[in-house]
């Protein structure tokens, strides 16, 4: 049930990111997050480089939920 | 170990963000 929660959400996220529902979140995508989070472009563009695993410049769900599976996991198990 | 601080970092700003989020969609700071 847990892992079923984080997918959920680890969906929601993604199609936040993902506002032009292409399947995958670029940069840019990720930029444009810049007006509705607390966060400065450079800590987006940290967010990015962290997530994007191959480092190809974009993001698929499946990076983007592993991402957030560790962020996830680590803060319902400190 | 750089490797290490690297690794920490991340870690960091993908809480920030990820906790960012998680207050936008409950609109609890």
């Amino acid at each position: 049930p847990c892992q079923l929660a984080m997918l959920r959400k680890a969906q929601e996220f993604f199609q936040t990111c993902d506002a032009e529902g292409k399947g995958f979140i670029a940069k840019r995508d990720m930029q444009r997050l810049h007006k509705e989070l607390p966060l400065s472009l450079e800590e987006l563009e940290d967010v990015f480089d962290a997530l994007d695993a191959d480092g190809n410049g974009f993001l698929t769900p499946e990076e983007f939920t592993t991402g957030f599976s560790h962020f996830f996991f680590s803060q319902s198990n400190p | 170990d750089p490797n290490m601080k690297a690794g920490a970092t991340s870690e960091g700003v993908l809480a920030n963000f990820f906790n960012s989020l998680l207050s936008k969609k409950t609109g609890t700071p």
